[in-house]
């Protein structure tokens, strides 16, 4: 599914620059249930947003499904990510002006469905997340964990191949962490789904079937 | 310190409303160190809200440092803020043009000081987060947890009397959590910083003295 060789990722800083990702080589097979685990500011997000084609690399080479990250349009990087991938950022991302419902259902318009088809699915991606009551909320009239539970429901609604979950249960007590944790391994026992995550959380790091340690931008352990 | 009495919080929710607090009946004293407690969507966020006058109870009194909640204007609110009380917001709140030491600089701005002396304790407050390497580094150039450490740096520079803090470490591995509550305990001991959390983290649970628990939007239990 994913292939990184030799991949580099320099920031410009000032007059210099930042090395936050350092001669990457990973590779990721369908199915996978594996996570990212490391320090506070030792790459996770970078990379995950380079294997989401959300950001490109400086060196090296990341294909996802087929598609080189480094040499895509915006156009085919977006066409990729609609078609198959789902996020959960750290930082949420919903949209303020629409409601829980129309957050959910937002990814499903770029594919084609009947608005009853969106329903069925929108309304049972707010069940996998105990989220029903809130549907007509606004993100603003959410709780720090309710709206990061709606952007899960939103990553997982149209059952995408590939998953990439940032910090998922950052804002989430134990509870509500393992019913979507228990979520996510029923979408990847049953659709083959697979999942990568950034994470420090043990609630996490006990679900992961592979870990993958970076410290300081660098891969220093790779197994179970 | 802070004083709460029968105070109940409703948020209009379209023809209805919702009550989020429920008849809280809670006193705080100078120089504890305690944490509420509770799953997402329990009401942390709100109450912490309404403590720092950032938000007003629809019911009840809230009393912080002598003056009553739900009776002052937006300038009395600022102002007692800005004199008496540092927050870490779950969303950390950093200003997107401004640099790190600006962010955590900011609130010393309200206070009459040298430049020199405001660097100092700029300085000294990175330091106690380890984040005097991103000193120049705009928020966008910062990983999650990064931009959570200016946060907590800006909350606690000008050494407040109260801090309130909601999920303080949530995107914070360990290590980072571990020298971040070290330097609030020192804080507590040595200035008697009041320090209010809200928090599911275990990692905080084990270092507050006092542990309240909020379900649904009530206190359940409150003690050692
Ligand atoms: N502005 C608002 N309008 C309507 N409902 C709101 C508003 N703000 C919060 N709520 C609701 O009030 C309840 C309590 O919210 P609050 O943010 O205090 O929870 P919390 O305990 O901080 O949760 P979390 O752990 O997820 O951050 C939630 O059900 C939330 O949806
Ligand atoms: N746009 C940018 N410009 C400059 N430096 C950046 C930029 N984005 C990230 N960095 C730096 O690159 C490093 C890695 O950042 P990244 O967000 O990948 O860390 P992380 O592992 O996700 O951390 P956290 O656990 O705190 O979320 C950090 O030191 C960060 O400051
Ligand atoms: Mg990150
Ligand atoms: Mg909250």
């Amino acid at each position: 599914l994913v292939t990184i060789k030799n991949m580099t990722k320099r920031y410009p800083i000032g007059n210099s620059e930042f090395t936050a990702l350092s001669n990457i080589n990973l590779e990721f097979e369908k199915g996978e249930f594996c996570g990212i685990i490391g320090p506070s500011g030792s790459g996770k997000t970078t990379l995950l947003n380079i294997i989401g084609s959300l950001d490109t690399p400086s060196a090296g080479s990341t294909v996802v499904l087929g598609k080189d990250i480094g040499n895509l349009s915006e156009k085919e990087a977006a066409k990729l990510r609609s078609r198959h991938m789902g996020f959960i950022f750290q930082t949420y991302n919903l949209l303020p002006v629409c409601t829980v419902y129309e957050n959910v259902e937002f990814p499903l318009l770029l594919i084609n469905m009947t608005p009853n088809e969106r329903k069925k699915k929108v309304i049972s991606a707010l069940e996998w997340v105990h989220l029903t009551d809130k549907i007509n909320s606004r993100p603003n009239q959410l709780s720090g964990g309710q709206a990061q539970r709606v952007s899960i429901a939103r990553a997982m609604v149209k059952q995408p191949e590939l998953v990439l979950a940032d910090e998922p249960t950052a804002n989430l007590d134990a509870e509500n962490s393992r019913n979507i944790l228990d979520a996510m391994v029923n979408l990847n026992k049953e659709l083959q789904t697979t999942f990568i995550f950034a994470t420090h959380d043990e609630k996490v790091i006990t679900y992961l079937k592979r870990k993958i340690f970076l410290v300081d931008g660098k891969v220093t352990s790779d197994g179970k």
